[in-house]
């Protein structure tokens, strides 16, 4: 575990808790796709299978319980409760995302590490994270406004994947047998798709003013 | 053929 990688999880955890904050404090979940959430939700299911076949640390372990029991808390908060249902922006989230689920998972079949079930699925939900990020970006494109909370989490989701590259760039020069290269070409993809946000991010803190992306 | 290393990351 190198510093880059252990930044780029403590990132991402700290993403997630902004969101969760941002749901119980305002009761309100404006801002956030739904179809974003429910995409991580599946990527983590899909991915941690591995987490009845092998142990690799109880770090591990527990990320892993965390990432799947928080994005099944954050789906079913939006989707059950009653307040915060109401203030879900249903007819911006309009992007469909079944067709990225099945073009994953037919890009999953056709390039993997091994032609076997966890492999597939393993190589399904790196391609679906790297794109899930898309109906969230087009919420805020279409909406413009962006809440303080929301753009904070959105900008450690995207500092998360950043964070992972050096993590693949330390690794490689590091460890002998380090290829991911799947990973690392659908990690590079899905960074490169918050450039935009990230430059408008950037913006707003010079300036010190509201972010606000342009339709 | 080089087994790959277990998919240590999250």
């Amino acid at each position: 575990m190198n510093v880059f990688r252990l930044t780029g999880d403590m990132t991402h955890l700290a993403s997630i808790l902004v969101l969760l904050l941002k749901i119980y404090a305002t009761k309100s979940c404006s801002g956030i796709s739904l179809k974003t959430q429910e995409l991580y939700a599946l990527v983590f299911l899909a991915r941690y299978l591995n987490l009845f076949t092998d142990f690799i640390s109880v770090y591990n372990t527990v990320m892993k319980l965390v990432f799947i029991g928080s994005s099944l808390a954050i789906v079913w908060c939006m989707r059950m409760h009653k307040m915060v249902k109401r203030s879900y922006d249903q007819e911006l989230d309009t992007f469909r995302h079944y067709f990225l689920i099945a073009g994953c998972f037919l890009l999953a079949l056709l390039v993997n590490e091994k032609f076997m079930f966890p492999e597939v699925l393993w190589a399904f939900s790196i391609y679906l994270e790297a794109v899930s990020t898309i109906p969230q970006l087009v919420l805020l494109q279409r909406s413009g406004n962006v809440d303080n909370l929301t753009g904070q989490y959105v900008f450690l989701l995207g500092a998360y994947r950043a964070l992972y590259i050096l993590n693949w760039i330390y690794r490689y020069f590091t460890e002998p047998h380090f290829s991911r290269w799947i990973a690392c070409v659908a990690g590079l993809v899905q960074t490169a798709l918050y450039a935009d946000f990230f430059y408008y991010y950037f913006l707003s803190w010079k300036n010190n003013a509201k972010l606000q992306l342009p339709s | 053929e080089v087994e790959s290393p277990p998919k240590d990351e999250l």
